[in-house]
């Protein structure tokens, strides 16, 4: 699974 | 943020306003499809459960709110409005929603960013649905052949919006060294590609004057 990017979008 | 992701905001936020605004200032519901609405709806309801624990932003905090807030909105006066009831066709919003859901909610069991994590199964789930959300609604203008001129715009800022959020990811693509968000890319430009043809009918009858309605043959 692909690292986990912080979710700052909408 | 960026400029370009700003503007994907605000033409999401028209969107909304222009939609508002023909359902509930307007009172009617033509040409409208529920099944995009309801499947907006589960999107942002999924996508943003976060609220709950995730505070990135205010920005990001307030407008979360207000998507589902407009979203849930609109569901409810066309589902129980009288006079959106009345001119909302229901026999023509027929696209089997049924065959987006699914495919989407098992791939978002299969492909998302954190295997172990159900929020990012259901956030996952969440951004394949938008990427189809709209095909209820291109079929059933396809239908009519005509698209009455608020409809139009509020299709084509909805549209702009995932357009815009592209030019966003790939400025932070250029600018961001670590940047990378494949399953969000690959679904806005799916997203992004189902306008293609509404774009440009909506260009060719626009560049005649703002007020010509959009033909779709």
């Amino acid at each position: 699974p692909e690292e986990e990017e912080e979710k700052d979008e909408l | 943020m960026n400029i370009f992701r700003f503007l994907g905001d605000m033409s999401h936020i028209l969107s909304f306003l222009l939609l508002l605004h023909k359902i509930v200032g307007g009172k009617s519901a033509a040409g409208i499809s529920l099944r995009t609405a309801e499947m907006y709806a589960i999107v942002f309801c999924t996508r943003y459960i976060d609220l709950l624990w995730n505070f990135a932003s205010l920005y990001n905090y307030l407008l979360k709110l207000l998507f589902i807030g407009a979203s849930l909105t609109i569901v409810y006066f066309m589902r129980y409005g009288p006079s959106q009831k009345a001119t909302y066709n229901a026999d023509e919003d027929a696209f089997p929603v049924q065959y987006l859901i699914a495919p989407c909610a098992v791939l978002g069991v299969l492909i998302n960013q954190d295997h172990s994590s159900p929020f990012e199964m259901v956030w996952a789930f969440s951004i394949y649905l938008e990427a189809v959300a709209i095909l209820p609604q291109l079929f059933l203008l396809q239908k009519q052949g005509e698209v009455e001129n608020l409809t139009s715009h509020y299709v084509f800022a909805l549209g702009a919006y995932r357009a815009l959020y592209l030019l966003n990811w790939m400025f932070r693509f250029m600018t961001e060294p670590d940047y990378q968000q494949r399953i969000v890319w690959l679904s806005g430009l799916v997203q992004t590609a189902l306008y293609c043809d509404f774009f440009y009918h909506y260009y060719q009858s626009k560049k005649g004057g703002l007020n010509k309605s959009v033909k779709l043959p």
